[in-house]
């Protein structure tokens, strides 16, 4: 995947990190420091939709063979998360207890075109 | 709108970088208390003492036969941990003992558990973690009974009753899972723990109130599987 520069308008990765002090919350998280909400943002034109390893699949595999036949048919693109792993918090609940639990596909780690 | 910026992607007027910031602080917020099956964030939480939650954790670790076993809250490193029915979010709760009324011959704990989590998750198990001060010579009889306040909450019945002999000063578990588990349809989960000793040896555990024997319990949970809709 790539990562969005200052300037980026093809589809990457738009790092955006939540410091949990910054929003008051580190009181009752009390790991980790932060959350790493990355998106994925850009432009996916149709000469880079479905690249392999971007977010090959069989549903991309089809729809290259229908644009292929005819532009026309050929849908949009969007740039989606191709690569994501879950956010493991551990944290106090109302009652005060510390609980822990790993979210799932919660941290974004690399965008791709459909 | 920032003046003329248009999102590259669907056309929309960009948002100003300091309102985009504040809508992306809003999603996190939002996106994480949903995640957690919560309605807002916990107010201010009440951290049990340092030496309970030390005491707890060198308890659970020493525990450790194997780290399969071990509550995940301890295995080494924060990242996630491939266990059994990888997929659906698990959960590990770590409860501390408020004290309930006590008398010469009898102790009550209470363990409370969230609302949120008692209804969107199945207990997997639950272990109440007891610590036995030096107990009069010779074994010292002692009953332990579960308690669970009924639908209605005006009365508590027993859901469990334990009889043990303390034969020497430590830490002692017993399972509280199924106990545990019939508190899901609370309003507000509640456990009590009541202690009973004989009349005349005191208890065992009423000699010893320090934060670093405080009476906890270990519970791992998973997220329920949501009904599948049964196709016609």
């Amino acid at each position: 995947g790539v990562d969005c520069g200052a300037d980026s308008r093809m589809c990457c990765r738009q790092e955006f990190f939540v410091d949990f002090k910054e929003i008051g919350w580190e009181d009752w998280i009390i790991q980790p420091e932060g959350y790493h909400m990355n998106y994925c943002a850009g432009l996916c034109p149709l000469h880079m939709a479905g690249i392999p390893g971007l977010a090959a699949s069989f549903h991309t595999a089809v729809l290259n063979r229908i644009k292929a036949a005819s532009a026309a048919a050929a849908v949009d693109s969007c740039c989606v998360p191709t690569q994501r792993r879950p956010l493991s918090l551990l944290y106090y609940d109302r009652d005060s207890n510390i609980v822990k639990t790993d979210i799932p596909d919660m941290i974004v780690d690399s965008c791709g075109c459909t | 709108a920032a003046r003329g910026e248009r999102c590259p992607a669907c056309g929309v007027a960009a948002l100003a970088p300091g309102t985009q910031r504040d809508v992306l602080l809003a999603l996190a917020k939002q996106s994480i208390l949903t995640k957690l099956r919560l309605p807002a964030r916990p107010s201010a939480p009440q951290p049990p003492a340092r030496g309970a939650l030390l005491a707890a954790l060198r308890r659970l670790r020493e525990q450790r036969s194997d780290t399969a076993a071990l509550p995940g809250m301890l295995r080494d490193g924060p990242g996630p941990h491939p266990r059994p029915g990888m997929g659906l979010q698990e959960y590990e709760i770590l409860s501390f003992a408020e004290s309930g009324s006590s008398t010469s011959r009898t102790v009550h704990l209470h363990f409370r558990f969230s609302r949120e989590l008692a209804r969107s998750t199945e207990i997997l198990q639950a272990t109440l973690y007891l610590f036995w001060a030096a107990p009069s010579p010779g074994a010292q009889p002692v009953t332990i009974r579960l308690l669970r306040p009924d639908p209605a909450g005006t009365n508590t019945t027993v859901a469990s009753e334990t009889r043990l002999e303390v034969q020497r000063p430590g830490w002692t578990t017993l399972d509280v899972g199924p106990a545990v588990r019939s508190l899901s349809g609370q309003e507000s989960p509640r456990l009590t723990v009541e202690l009973e000793v004989l009349e005349d040896c005191g208890s065992p555990l009423l000699a010893d109130h320090s934060d670093s024997h405080r009476p906890f319990v270990v519970a791992q949970a998973r997220a329920r599987t949501p009904h599948r809709v049964r196709r016609r």
